[in-house]
């Protein structure tokens, strides 16, 4: 069966994208089929394996437009690592759906021809809308990145609730967890809001956090995972331990 | 004449709450009788002044509601600083307003009924639609904060293209320039985004950065500005510094 998670947060800058890309690389390197999608008009995450969104090649947008498709938008990255890009373009996609019936199911038509992976991995962008809703609506699970702050703390409440009412119309989907990042010891306020998250959320917060480290900020740079632009850094050990965590948590079959 | 500012990024999480909190609060302790409008759903400029964005009052969908009527959304927060709040209602705007001939002109016309400021400052969301568009529309200048990342500068090529179609319904703005921020002179990336953003921008980048300071983080927590947080924290001392020279830049009249 294959896992398909929705990595989503409103508040930006939380770590959606590098969660995306290291998680998935190193799935891939334990030997998992993975598909990524950017679900992002930002398109960082395309941006992030070096490819140039404005390239002629077609997205995820295609895909959505014409599912059984869907696999012309796929490029491969690595052995068992392939990513179906995204490009500005895709911001069009919230008002030329605005009055589908299904328009809240676009992304889940063309995950149902996507077959063979093990895992499928969705980027949201910063939002509560049409996409967050739709990468929701598209998957079994959803995992939010919490950034150790304030304000991306805040925004819990609202996601929960979100993901609360995605389920009247995909009562599969299921929390994965939560995964702390940005996380620096040095500072009293990684502490008071892992408190925060640990009290409310108990176990849902997966034990892994992942720490700040200018690794993961340069590996996009070159167009790379963390883990290929440098194992041994506390980055990429960090993303080794999460995605074993992301496979153990898997729901019992 | 009172100097509007917009202060934009579809990147998430590159300080744009932030600036618009402590800039704000910074030209305010200076005398200017500053007006902060936080247009951001999420309402993260809401929060880090301490208030409830669910508490019973009007915010500044009201306010593009009514526009005559604007001043029952302003909130005093300190000495010459009020605030125009914000709650999630606010993302109903966009679809609310979707059919109306000056729908990129709703914040401009509650703009109009807000006189006897120096500033307005107004803190934008993640993205590159309504909302930006909407807040571009409003004011003379924009201002960007760029997050030293690889992301955040690539966010750049778009985020000015905008600023170019939004000249077509309002030719006054201009761009008051491009702060540079979570600055961290140990790492090389920062050093490789500032070089690329100075070679590129030259003169429209602020002298001044904003370095990464863990006080500005903790700051909302207590609902204020960092410069009452922590005056002598090298955040408060950096953005005592970008208030002055925001104050400098104004177009000479
Ligand atoms: N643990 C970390 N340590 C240091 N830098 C990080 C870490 N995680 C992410 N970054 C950097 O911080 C920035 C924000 O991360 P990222 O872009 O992945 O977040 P996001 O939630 O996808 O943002 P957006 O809301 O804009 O989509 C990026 O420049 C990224 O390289
Ligand atoms: N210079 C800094 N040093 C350390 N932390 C910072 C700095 N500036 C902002 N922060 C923190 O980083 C996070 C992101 O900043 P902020 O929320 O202001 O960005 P934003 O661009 O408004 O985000 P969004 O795109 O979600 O609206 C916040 O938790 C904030 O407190
Ligand atoms: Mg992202
Ligand atoms: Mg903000």
């Amino acid at each position: 069966m294959t896992r398909t998670i929705a990595v989503v947060s409103q508040k930006g800058g939380v770590g959606k994208t590098s969660l995306v890309q290291n998680v998935g690389a190193e799935l891939a390197s334990l030997g998992k089929r993975v598909l990524l999608i950017d679900f992002d008009p930002q398109s960082n995450l395309t941006l992030g394996w070096g490819l140039d969104p404005n390239a002629d090649r077609p997205t995820i947008y295609q895909a959505m437009l014409n599912p059984p498709g869907a696999l012309s938008s796929v490029v491969n990255l690595r052995p068992n690592l392939d990513l179906i890009p995204a490009n500005l373009d895709l911001a069009g996609a919230e008002l030329a759906f605005i009055n589908a019936i299904d328009r809240n199911n676009k992304l889940r038509k063309v995950l149902q021809h996507l077959l063979g992976y093990n895992f499928i991995l969705i980027d949201g962008p910063p939002s509560l809308g049409f996409f967050t809703v739709n990468a929701l609506a598209a998957v079994n699970e959803a995992l939010i990145p919490l950034q150790v702050q304030a304000y991306a703390y805040k925004a819990l409440d609202q996601l929960l609730a979100i993901i609360g009412q995605v389920r009247e119309i995909n009562p599969e989907l299921w929390m994965l967890g939560v995964a702390l990042t940005m996380y620096d010891r040095r500072n009293a306020l990684t502490g008071t809001v892992e408190d925060m998250a640990r009290q409310r959320l108990g176990e849902s917060v997966f034990k892994t956090v992942i720490p700040v480290n200018v690794r993961i900020a340069e590996a996009p740079l070159d167009g790379t995972s963390v883990g290929e632009y440098e194992a041994t850094s506390k980055g990429a050990v960090a993303y080794v331990q999460l995605a074993q965590e992301v496979m153990e948590r898997g729901r019992a079959e």
